[in-house]
């Protein structure tokens, strides 16, 4: 069996796969990666999160992961995915990512293209997904080698969510990773914008401020001029970034809030 | 001749190369790569910027470069690198970046890890950088091929700056580039922490209102731990983020400013 017939089997369970990128790195992907994980295992569907940043991967921190580890069947190369939060009777959010693979979480990984590819591919190909609604994949930065690849192998029904935040340098790589989207025939989902303004209330007297901390609008211009849709703002808040180095997702605490939305 | 002689020639006028990467994206590199070398021409020395992130360079937006053009000697391959802004007696500061080719800003680089390489030395060999006190080099995210190109080619009287922001998921991706530099025998130079808090005034009360909006000592944690430079804590500031997106790097107009020291 090729090594492409192996992972259109292991990829045979996965109803619908939602690439998450940006071209610009510290935008909040992964942020929106595991939260749309969350959300949609929320409602009951059975998710996966795989951490394409083979050398900067970050979703088992925010999900609380760190000490976990992927289990190897007996006798054979076929890993079991870690199981992350059960939210549901959908099962729990089953994961897979480089930084279960590292000795210390301080170890770099100095790997180039072909190396990182071939990662990427056995992620793939020898993981035991099983049966899932959604498998989020979370890319680095970047239109290179992990992008390339990811957007190769999802195949049909999937899609493409560009994560932004509103600065222009921002939104010019989010420009470029949406044609390289749209270069590759794959569907664009939308455009998040994420960091859209700051509200502060003063300690004194009360008075709420709004700060356009990062400008806003940004996302939802390049959404119209790309003729995309444009799937929303999340603001700017101090929970979402505390969260994140905790382990406890956004989301699961606060479900109803504006950004839950998005 | 081969062409790391070739790359030893025409660096041989490079008096320092500073490398400033990150591991983690979007956490502010190309802010302190333009700024750290505006500041070093202000006071006369001769500089130069080779934009590393082939598929995200943003270095020619920051210093309002985008419509300029590298121009190549008549019947030979060697480039002039664009002349940036003339801050004194020093000269013009030279920048090289991929931006300068692409068609339109919005053409995604679609490129692997080979071809990314075969570009950065074609800007090392193939640039006529000559006399230069300061060569800085402002990464990609990550610790693959683009990294670990720049950290090869570099060579003696070189240094590396780490930019972090204070949150734990940027410092456990600089540290990760901090265990590289020392794998690759680099003299690291330090860590700088960037956006470490925030302050606003409130527009009714006039209240000073302090905001750890990304934590704020994560970066100083890090240099302690992996023995290290601290080099000082830079805050959020709104003019550091329109001045990034207008090319008018914030050290220009207000070299006093506490940021301006780091
Ligand atoms: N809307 C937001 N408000 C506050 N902090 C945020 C928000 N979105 C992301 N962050 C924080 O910004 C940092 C970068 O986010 P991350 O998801 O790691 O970005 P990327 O995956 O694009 O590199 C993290 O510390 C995260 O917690
Ligand atoms: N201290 C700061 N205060 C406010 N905005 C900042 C600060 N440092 C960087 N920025 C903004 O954050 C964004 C990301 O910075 P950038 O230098 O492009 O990061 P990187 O090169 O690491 O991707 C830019 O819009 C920049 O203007
Ligand atoms: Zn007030």
């Amino acid at each position: 069996m090729t090594e492409m017939e192996q992972i259109n089997l292991m990829m045979g369970g996965v109803k619908h796969k939602i690439i998450v990128c940006s071209g610009k790195g510290g935008v909040g992907k992964t942020t929106v990666a595991v939260n749309l994980a969350i959300a949609l295992a929320i409602k009951g569907l059975k998710v996966g999160i795989l951490d394409v940043d083979i050398t900067g991967p970050n979703v088992p921190k925010m999900l609380n992961l760190e000490e976990e580890r992927p289990t190897v069947k007996p006798g054979s190369k076929i890993f079991n995915p870690v199981s992350g939060p059960m939210l549901s009777s959908g099962g729990p959010i089953k994961v897979m990512s480089m930084a279960f693979l590292l000795e210390t979480p301080d170890t770099p990984v100095i790997w180039r293209g072909p190396l990182k590819m071939k990662a990427i591919r056995q992620f793939i190909a020898e993981g035991d997904w099983g049966e899932l609604d959604y498998l989020i994949l979370d890319l680095p930065p970047g239109t290179s080698d992990e992008t390339l690849d990811a957007m190769q192998l999802v195949g049909d029904n999937s899609g493409v969510v560009i994560v932004t935040t509103p600065q222009e340098v921002a939104t010019m790589d989010a420009r470029k990773t949406i044609n390289m989207s749209k270069a590759m025939k794959l569907n664009v989902v939308g455009i998040i914008e994420n960091m859209s303004g700051l509200t502060v209330k003063c300690p004194k007297c009360e008075e709420e401020i709004k700060i356009d901390l990062f400008g806003s609008g940004g996302g939802e211009k390049a959404a119209k001029e790309l003729d995309v849709p444009f799937l929303g703002k999340v603001p700017i808040e101090h929970k979402i970034m505390q969260q994140g180095d905790k382990g406890v997702p956004f989301l699961i605490s606060n479900p109803d809030s504006v950004s839950a939305s998005a």
